[in-house]
């Protein structure tokens, strides 16, 4: 048995947007810690890690594992349906193939129910241990937005470089190239606009903008955004979900032959 | 030229 209940479901609907484009199915694991997600893109270069933990939603009944497989864009769908105000209630049962969404509206007035098939999933799941960073940048997420979609229009990589003057934005294309910099910029009335950026040692890497521009669909989420960067691994692209957990994307970089 | 390296270069299965 299986209930899962978001007051602010709005959340959920958030979620499936932002990574509907990149997965086009996936498992979702429900446990006691949370519900969670962990899926690759079809060429195996990103990767999304998501986890909403029990203690972010209003009611959390999960007796047993479950791990449900889903059509991202059938649930896409289906959660659409759902008004930005509504409660979102995920239901389950062991051994059946459905799994329902009940939405109530903030009145409690309207109570809908959608029913929606699983299916079979064979997802491969990596291990992604802890690690060491060379640099973490923390920057407002519309910036990182803009800049992405920016750089997007004029190249298809990004370099991202970080050093103690700032972090910076390079791309190249047929047009011209652009070079974006961000400096430290501490707020101490509104943190959530500061660029704050810890460094080990600089750091130069290479990512497609496709990918970075997909992960920005989860701007919606989190006003701040953290990017982890180092050498021997894949880029960190966190976004939090307040108070519940995280929406985070891996993605490989691009090395020069 | 740059070469678009995967996820399992760098993490395991499992």
């Amino acid at each position: 048995m299986l209930e899962l209940r978001l007051i602010q479901g709005s959340l959920l609907k958030k979620v499936l947007e932002a990574i509907k484009d990149l997965v086009t199915e996936a498992n979702f694991d429900c446990s006691a810690t949370g519900f969670s997600l962990q899926a690759m893109d079809s060429s195996h270069v990103a990767l999304v890690a998501l986890l909403l933990r029990s203690e972010g939603f209003d009611h959390y009944r999960c007796d047993r594992n479950l791990s449900m497989g889903i059509n991202l864009n059938n649930m896409s769908k289906m959660l659409r349906c759902a008004g930005p105000e509504d409660i979102i209630t995920i239901k389950g049962d062991d051994g059946t193939d459905t799994v329902t969404f009940m939405f109530e509206s903030q009145k409690q007035d309207k109570i809908s129910d959608f029913e929606m098939k699983l299916m079979d999933i064979d997802s491969e799941h990596l291990g992604i241990p802890d690690a060491e960073y060379q640099a973490i940048v923390r920057m407002p997420s519309a910036e990182f937005a803009r800049i992405c979609k920016d750089l997007g229009s004029i190249g298809d990589t990004v370099v991202i470089s970080v050093t103690k003057e700032g972090v910076k934005f390079f791309t190249r294309g047929d047009v011209g190239s652009a070079n974006i910099v961000c400096r430290q910029n501490t707020s101490v009335d509104k943190p959530e606009d500061s660029t704050v950026i810890e460094m080990n040692e600089p750091v130069s890497l290479t990512f497609a903008l496709r990918y970075m521009n997909s992960f920005t669909k989860a701007t919606t989420l989190s006003e701040v955004v953290t990017i982890s960067l180092s050498s021997e691994l894949p880029v960190v692209v966190e976004y939090k979900i307040a108070e519940m957990g995280y929406i985070r994307f891996y993605l490989a970089p691009k090395i020069e032959d | 030229d740059t070469r678009q390296k995967t996820l399992t270069n760098y993490f395991c299965s499992g």
